[in-house]
């Protein structure tokens, strides 16, 4: 019969396939097989099944950050800043977080800071009627870091709880681009210090290793205090996070799975591990 | 930047006057992590890596090759060796086929952009359309995406910059929208019609239903899957999908001004056979390329 170690390479194999399929990458892949055959070996497992499950806990480990609170904890208001690479669902999660912040019975105010892209303020516009918050908007190419300090302003004057800033999409590479956030932040904490309380990094889960990339350099520009994923509704499984969870210790708050505004949940581990790998 | 996988290929060879079949297999683990680390399918990352050992195992060993331009030149293995692996990849993301099928003069022509959420739809419309009007050409646009909010003012607002006329109607079904904007544009004598319709998932049956629908409302000559260059292991899944509903007649890559390694190209060309037309490299509307796979195939080997 097969002995022990040629069980391991068949078995590896098939893990192979299910890991990278899942976008976790080729370092996180071999980080993970060396840690489940240390166990192995100390256990004298080599069954499929028992080296499976074995990775299935370590990645559930990963993943399983210590999540700080999001829509709240800071100021009043609390303010959040969405960033992220163009297309990645910033504007729409924005309109789903509003939504919770709303049903919760406390205010919200919607900073239109993406005023470069066509109709992004009349996108924000649709979500914050959807999400009963109040929308602050500036001119045609206005300075972004203008809008967001009204928006804030606003939100002191009425008493809100929460302001969420959107930003424009913009690749990581574009140092330019990347400056003129790190100014939108800066204004944030001249009009609250300390803000933004919370930054989220907005992630698409069909991206594969650039998100890795994303991540680094979001986190080198303004700080990512979390993740939202989106669009885990399809066939994507975002193993990405993985990566990033490991490396950069940066935890997944929120995952987005479709385009309504109820489409918006928070990470879960266990959901996590099981869609990957059943 | 050359990623590890390809340069450690090259030093494991270098200095070597032969290639022995181990050398070749350890080289091509290499590449292998490269392709993989670029985002290439998995299934189509191990297809690659058994042609491109096929070619190097037989010829590897030869220190002159003939050129393109029938020179014979000396290599060392090394060279060789990633002289085979980019050949290879440029074969397989090639032949160069950057046009749109046109009908004559005189006729309506179409071209229906499809994919994911978020892959750059409506802004490559936009693009499309500025290509067409540096060909002297007259497009229209229509906006037949009824879900997203503000979708059709975006597309509205790039059909304003460019003097182009985008066509909606409230209430209206995307295939309908698609038929009467063929009308609009036969009225105001315009020679091509781009159709943006909403993202969508390739495993919506209902939005998927809708796309063919619209394709058979009115034949568009041209059904465009736009791809972020992004994408990861889905691109394979997603791509052979919206080909089997409905029959794709090539891709366009976009957001490639960014670092992604863009390994979806060669995924989705392999899985398809159908061509990628277009390169979008930037936000401005003018940041469309036509497709060539030398730039390509570097980006993705490393
Ligand atoms: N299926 C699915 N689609 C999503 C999800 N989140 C966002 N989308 C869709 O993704 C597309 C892009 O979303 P946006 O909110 O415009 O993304 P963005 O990051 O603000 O885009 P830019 O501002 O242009 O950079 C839209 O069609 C959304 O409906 C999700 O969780 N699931
Ligand atoms: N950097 C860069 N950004 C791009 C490119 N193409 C599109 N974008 C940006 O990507 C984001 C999404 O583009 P859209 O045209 O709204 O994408 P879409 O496919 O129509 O999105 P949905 O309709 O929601 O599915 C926008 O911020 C665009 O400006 C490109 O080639 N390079
Ligand atoms: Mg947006
Ligand atoms: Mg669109």
């Amino acid at each position: 019969g097969a002995t022990p170690k040629q069980l391991d390479e068949s078995v590896l194999g098939e893990l192979e396939e299910i890991l990278f399929t899942a976008d976790i990458g080729v370092r996180t892949a071999a980080n993970l097989v060396e840690a489940a055959r240390e166990k192995a070996k100390r256990n004298e497992l080599s069954s499929a099944d028992r080296l499976k499950s074995v990775i299935r806990q370590e990645v559930e480990r990963i993943v399983d950050l210590e999540a700080p609170k999001s829509l709240e904890g800071g100021g009043p208001p609390h303010v959040v800043m969405v960033v992220g690479v163009n297309g990645s669902g910033k504007t729409t999660t924005i309109g789903k977080l509003a939504a919770k912040v709303s049903a919760q019975g406390k205010k919200v105010v919607l900073a239109a800071g993406d005023t470069f892209r066509a109709a992004a303020t009349e996108q924000l516009d649709v979500w914050a009627e959807r999400a009963g918050a109040e929308l602050v908007k500036g001119k045609e190419d206005a300075d972004p870091a203008s809008v967001v300090f009204d928006a804030i302003k606003r939100a002191k004057e009425t008493g809100a709880d929460v302001v969420i800033a959107d930003t424009a999409g913009r690749l990581h590479t574009k140092a330019p681009l990347m400056e003129e956030l790190k100014k939108v932040r800066r204004v944030m904490d001249k009009a609250v210090p300390g803000a933004p309380h919370e930054v989220l990094l907005v992630l698409d889960a069909t991206n594969g290793q650039n998100a890795i990339q994303q991540a680094k350099q979001f986190q080198d520009a303004v700080g990512v205090t979390g993740i939202a994923l989106t669009k885990l509704d399809g066939t994507a499984k975002g193993g990405v996070i993985i990566g990033i969870c490991d490396e950069l210790r940066i935890p997944v708050a929120w995952v987005g799975v479709g385009e309504k505004v109820a489409d918006l949940r928070r990470f879960d581990p266990k959901e996590f591990v099981s869609a990957l790998f059943d | 930047t050359v990623s590890k996988g390809f340069r450690a290929a090259k030093n494991r060879l270098a200095g070597k006057t032969e290639i022995g079949p181990e050398a070749v297999d350890e080289s091509l683990r290499d590449i292998r992590v490269s392709l993989l680390e670029a985002d290439v399918a998995f299934e189509v990352v191990k297809k690659f890596v058994a042609r491109v050992r096929e070619k190097a195992i037989g010829e590897v060993v030869k220190t002159t090759i003939t050129d393109k331009h029938g020179r014979r030149i000396r290599v060392t293995p090394s060279d060789h060796f990633v002289k085979i692996c980019h050949d290879e990849l440029e074969a397989l993301m090639g032949p160069v086929d950057a046009t749109l099928k046109l009908k004559p003069k005189g006729q309506v022509s179409g071209v229906m952009m499809v994919g994911l959420q978020g892959s750059g739809k409506t802004t490559t419309a936009g693009k499309l359309a500025n290509y067409f009007l540096k060909q002297e050409k007259k497009p229209l646009l229509v906006a037949a995406d009824i879900y997203r909010p503000a979708a059709v003012e975006q597309l509205r607002v790039l059909g304003e910059r460019l003097g182009v006329p985008v066509f909606f109607e409230p209430d209206t079904s995307p295939p309908e929208l698609a038929k009467k904007g063929y009308a609009a544009a036969r009225e105001k004598r315009c020679d091509v019609v781009i159709i943006d319709t909403a993202g969508r998932l390739a495993i919506d049956e209902q939005l998927m239903q809708e796309l063919e629908a619209i394709k058979s409302a009115v034949a568009p000559d041209n059904v465009v899957l736009v791809v972020d260059a992004m994408i990861g292991q889905d691109s394979v899944r997603t791509a052979a999908e919206f080909d089997r509903r409905l029959s794709l007649d090539g891709f366009i890559l976009t957001k490639l001004d960014g670092d992604a390694r863009g390994g979806a190209a060669l995924s989705i060309k392999e899985v398809t056979g159908k061509p990628i037309k277009f390169l979008g490299m930037g936000e401005a509307l003018d940041r469309l390329e036509e497709f060539r796979p030398d730039g390509l195939a570097s980006r993705i080997l490393g």
